[in-house]
């Protein structure tokens, strides 16, 4: 499982690639693969913020 | 031939090393363009107003924003003393931070794509210091790629 | 060969230190550019909105203290963000819609 770690809340300019590993990461995730491997379980109903 | 060797090795790790700071150079180059302009847009603004925007419609730097479908059900845990929050997204979402922002709404004249009008490289050259001119007009074209030894 | 090589090693020295000297001095600028005029560094929610695609989006809107520990991880379902300050609240808000 892939986890990454960011320092945030550094004044403007002390900018990060790491956010766009982030975007790669997230967005090559294949969701109703995902949601399938959780055993077909349709997520559970979330609060919405 | 064995000191050749080396002088090559040499001259090999200081080019990759200038190649990093070139676009060091860069980045920093951009974040100051698109800080000024962002200033300058703002202060246009207030003027023409004659006010400050009121508080609660303005975000300050630095900040980050995600962005996901407005389908995304977002689960939030928050600590009472606000230091700790857990979110849990059941869809894609994306990060950017607030330099990003700043370019995507055309602050850095479009320098960090390499596409700049001659108007908006004339905008961007005085927002500079003189040292940094040359700069500006390679990247108007694409990647800093030469070093000048300008003095000032 | 052995001269051709010193002369550009010597030039790239030269180059990687007018490199260091321009980094140090933006830095420098910038850092002093965002304390001087910290009152007008600020973008709207709809300069926010202008900036995603599709605009109909959620937009949260991050401003932690320094230091703030950001973790973007996998877990069993979904991703998960948690932010950790030691410095201060963190202010979490959403861009309004309209």
């Amino acid at each position: 499982r892939s986890r990454i770690l960011i320092s945030i809340g550094e004044s403007f300019g002390v900018s990060d690639e790491k956010f766009q590993k982030i975007n790669e990461m997230v967005s090559s995730t294949d969701w109703s693969l995902k949601r399938s491997l959780d055993g077909g379980s349709a997520p559970k109903p979330l609060k919405r913020l | 031939a064995q000191e050749c060797q080396n002088l090559e090795v040499e001259r090999q790790r200081r080019l990759e090393r200038i190649k990093q700071k070139q676009s060091q150079l860069q980045e920093l180059i951009l974040q100051q363009i698109a800080f000024k302009n962002l200033v300058q847009r703002n202060r246009q603004r207030e003027q023409q107003t004659k006010r400050p925007p009121p508080a609660n419609s303005v975000i300050h730097l630095p900040f980050i924003i995600v962005n996901t479908s407005k389908k995304t059900v977002i689960d939030c845990s928050i600590s009472n003393d606000k230091f700790e929050y857990l979110f849990n997204f059941d869809s894609m979402f994306e990060i950017h931070d607030d330099i990003e922002v700043l370019k995507r709404m055309g602050m850095a004249c479009g320098l960090e794509v390499g596409k700049c009008s001659a108007e908006d490289l004339k905008t961007a050259r005085s927002l500079v210091p003189k040292a940094l001119e040359p700069y500006v007009t390679e990247m108007a074209q694409g990647p800093i790629n030469n070093v000048y030894m300008t003095t000032g | 060969r052995f001269q051709a090589l010193q002369r550009e090693v010597s030039e790239l020295t030269e180059a990687e230190e007018k490199l260091d000297e321009l980094i140090n001095k933006c830095s420098l600028q910038l850092r002093l550019l965002t304390e001087d005029t910290v009152t007008l560094g600020y973008v709207r929610c709809q300069d926010l909105r202008n900036t995603v695609h599709p605009a109909d989006q959620i937009i949260m809107v991050i401003r932690a203290p320094p230091e703030t520990q950001m973790q973007v991880s996998e877990p069993t379902e979904g991703y998960q963000i948690s932010l950790k300050s030691s410095k201060g609240p963190i202010d979490v808000f959403l861009c309004p819609e309209d």
